[in-house]
């Protein structure tokens, strides 16, 4: 368990940068595909200007995502973990380099979009004050209960692609019942990245989080 | 690295006991939810009584999957990585345990559906003969070019969920020139889990497989 040590000291001194700067982080994870990227798009576009912004995306290969997110006109950095081993996780210090590359006097929130998968990037503290973890109703209902740790170690969670619901045999109550066996009262926010049905709460939600710290 | 040194060893041993045996070893990897179970059940009971089979499940937490699996009437072993640190994939030291509970010389197909996860699982070889990516067509058409390692490794993909495309923005034929970006004329299998569309094709080149070895 020493990675994890080495990487719980780096976690702290990102942390304690980001407040020193104003900066509230946001880490956001998920399986690969649950929308991530497609729910930041949507995200940035109404939190900006009124909150200043940036992004770190993680990705084993390709720079897509961040091509994608630069389109809002945020500042981006792409993180391409095959360049050092191709981890399926960002790590703290990782996370230290990358924020070197952005101006943190002119941010209020950054994001961080981990790498696609349930497992590991739960266990690595990078510095963030929250975690959010995208759950799309194509994954099935058990996901929280089959990775427990992900819903444990998040604060809230996004249910994405409501779109979907009418072509699924989806119980949506049976996947929110499932989440609260693992995180009791976890506030599930129920969105599609593709309509923008169901933002404005969670919208809300951000922009109360970034007050509390900043 | 030495991780996988001894990996390399213990998946010998197994290839060597699964040949011996006859047995032909299928290892099975997508994504959290991209529809492994759901399309092992359907390839179960098409197969059978013809192949006699048997699968190992794996998971972090549960026994939802060998549940379902086990009424089709096959063996089924659940190995719960949660039991010894919550591994995010199956290690050949984990197969040979689990086929130790299982009558080899009963068997012409051992199925091993692995942990939800496109990173790490395609890292380790488990004494397999063959492995299959199921990839969802919820998940974007980029995932090949995200996360090669899975697509390099594996022999065929089935793309699944294609029921959806009617409801999706989703260009197959993009997904499937990423595909062969990363490996050139790997066989893709278009298929339907919940309707079982597309079955044919890949139950005729899994019996062809089958038959070569045994
Ligand atoms: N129908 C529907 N499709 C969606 C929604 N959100 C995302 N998608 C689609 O889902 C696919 C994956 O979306 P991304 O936003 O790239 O997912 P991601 O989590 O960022 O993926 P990775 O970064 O590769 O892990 C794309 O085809 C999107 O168009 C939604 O709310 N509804
Ligand atoms: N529409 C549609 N849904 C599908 C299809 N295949 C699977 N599903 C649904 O997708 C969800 C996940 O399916 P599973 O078979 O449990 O996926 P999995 O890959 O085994 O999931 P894990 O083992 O947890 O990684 C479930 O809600 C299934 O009903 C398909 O072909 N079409
Ligand atoms: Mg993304
Ligand atoms: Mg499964």
């Amino acid at each position: 368990r020493r990675v994890l040590d080495v990487n719980e000291k780096m976690a702290e001194e990102n942390r304690r940068l980001f407040t020193q700067k104003g900066v509230f982080v946001l880490n956001v994870m998920s399986s690969p595909g649950s929308g991530k990227t497609t729910t930041l798009e949507k995200t940035l576009i109404k939190i900006m200007p009124e909150v200043k912004c940036a992004v770190i995306v993680g990705d084993i290969c390709t720079t897509h995502d961040a091509d994608r997110l630069a389109t809002t006109g945020v500042p981006v950095v792409q993180v391409n973990t095959d360049a050092f081993g191709g981890d399926c996780h960002l790590a703290a210090h990782v996370i230290e380099k990358a924020a070197g590359g952005l101006d943190l006097d002119d941010i209020d929130l950054l994001i961080v979009e981990n790498v696609g998968n349930l497992v590991c990037p739960a266990e690595f503290d990078i510095g963030e004050d929250s975690r959010v973890v995208v759950l799309s109703v194509t994954e099935g209902e058990d996901k929280p209960v089959k990775y427990p740790l992900m819903f444990r170690e998040c604060e809230v969670a996004l249910l994405n692609k409501i779109d979907l619901l009418p072509h699924l045999d989806y119980d949506k109550h049976k996947a929110i019942e499932f989440i609260h066996q693992i995180h009791p009262d976890m506030p599930v926010f129920e969105i599609s990245a593709r309509t923008a049905e169901g933002f404005d709460p969670w919208i809300k939600w951000l922009k109360g989080r970034i007050r509390d710290k900043i």
